[in-house]
């Protein structure tokens, strides 16, 4: 099973159409592994992507420098999914 | 056994015995069929809702992107309440007597099998995509509608890439086949997640449908009943001008198929969890979207085409 400990989802908020250029020049960037759970459409829209940790600081760095703005939404994904485990699991036991 | 915690999350496994549960329980109303296989075999169950006869349906499937968690769960509690409700619910016991429902609460068996197992963020289908070692098909935009234009990729390593042709997908060709087969089905519903949206078509292109003012105004009703209940505000329109323009995708297949009523509701995030909504929040979730599917049902009900 695939971990995401220290994955973050960024909630980005574009504020005109280079910025978008950006956001989708920056998806397309293989190596980042970026996943877009709500992608960047229209300006002043909320776009949201889970960054793989290695990759936080990077893109953080890229949003700062284009005066991209940015707020963490989930600070790390593997802690949700855990808990979300976790209450499957207890429900699991208390169905039987 | 009845103990099913329809405020949980829950395996396919888990999901279909619940489907078996139900259908024990009211063996008059609810039958289940499989319309299909998918890619690993796993059956395309759906519970169909009648009280006899062949009556113009709708049809209603959840989890078309394996990971949007929420929206199977909410198909489970759906399917729960129409067929405990009926004979009781006024408007549920009207619109089965007029009207059958097809129910597909996990449309991608495979990608909800690996997001429990493998990978948590699984969108699409798992099927082998020749010459690539990526896997799967985003099954959104795989189906026979502006096939392969804007909005979908043609990389089989995207999330959104859109298979090698329309339906190449035997999860969405099943659907396609049973639909055409059943030729009387009036309303076509998928439930994604999230974002809080509802759209219908077109998403292909950006042009106006023919029936947009109708579609508008339904989708600003069942906007509203959604928002009733916990204040959850939807945001209404085609999906062209509400999201972006993407290609492939099923309501625009079942418009242009005939189906009149077609939409496409993406659930509550709260702003917080996107996908991963914690599962407290199936109920609140699954109660207010009925109110909007009621909304839309009703509508579909009382205007026959």
């Amino acid at each position: 099973r695939e971990t995401f400990v220290g994955d973050q989802v960024l909630e980005v908020t574009p504020s005109n159409e280079e910025q978008i250029v950006n956001l989708k020049e920056l998806e397309a960037e293989e190596h980042l592994q970026l996943d877009f759970w709500k992608p960047p459409t229209t300006p002043g829209e909320t776009a949201h992507v889970r960054v793989p940790f290695v990759s936080v600081q990077a893109v953080k760095a890229f949003l700062e420098s284009q005066g991209i703005d940015y707020s963490i939404m989930i600070e790390d994904v593997q802690v949700l999914l855990d808990n979300e485990n976790d209450e499957m699991l207890l429900n699991q036991r208390r169905e039987r | 056994s009845g103990n099913f915690n329809f405020e949980a999350y829950h395996t396919l496994d888990e999901i279909s015995q619940e489907m078996d549960n139900l259908v024990a329980k009211h063996p008059g109303l609810l039958s289940k069929l499989t319309i299909g296989r998918s890619f690993e075999k796993r059956p395309m169950n759906v519970l169909k809702f009648s009280t006899g006869g062949n009556k113009p349906a709708i049809w209603l499937d959840a989890g078309i992107h394996a990971r949007e968690w929420v929206t199977q769960a909410t198909a489970v509690w759906t399917a729960n309440k129409i067929a405990s409700e009926y004979g009781t619910d006024p408007f549920i016991t009207s619109l089965l007597d007029k009207m059958d429902i097809f129910l597909l609460p996990v449309t991608n068996p495979d990608g909800y099998v690996f997001s429990h197992t493998k990978n948590r963020m699984w969108r699409k289908t798992r099927s082998k995509v020749a010459g690539s070692l990526c896997v799967g098909v985003d099954p959104n935009r795989n189906w026979d509608a502006g096939f392969g234009g804007p909005g979908a990729s043609n990389s089989p390593c995207s999330d959104s890439y859109h298979g090698p042709s329309a339906n190449s997908e035997v999860e969405v060709k099943s659907i396609v086949d049973f639909i055409k087969s059943h030729g009387n089905v009036k309303a076509f519903i998928t439930i994604h997640s999230y974002s809080q949206l509802l759209m219908f078509p077109y998403g292909y292109k950006c042009t106006k449908s023919d029936s947009f003012d109708e579609l508008n105004e339904v989708a600003l009703k069942a906007a509203q009943s959604v928002a009733s209940l916990h204040g959850t505000k939807y945001k209404v329109g085609p999906i062209c001008s509400v999201i972006y323009q993407a290609s492939g995708g099923s309501i625009d297949w079942a418009y242009d198929s005939g189906i009149k009523y077609s939409f496409a509701f993406e659930l509550r995030d709260t702003g917080r969890y996107g996908f991963l909504l914690p599962a407290s929040q199936i109920l609140p979730t699954a109660q207010e979207t009925w109110l909007g599917l009621k909304t839309i049902m009703e509508h579909v009900r009382d205007h026959p085409y």
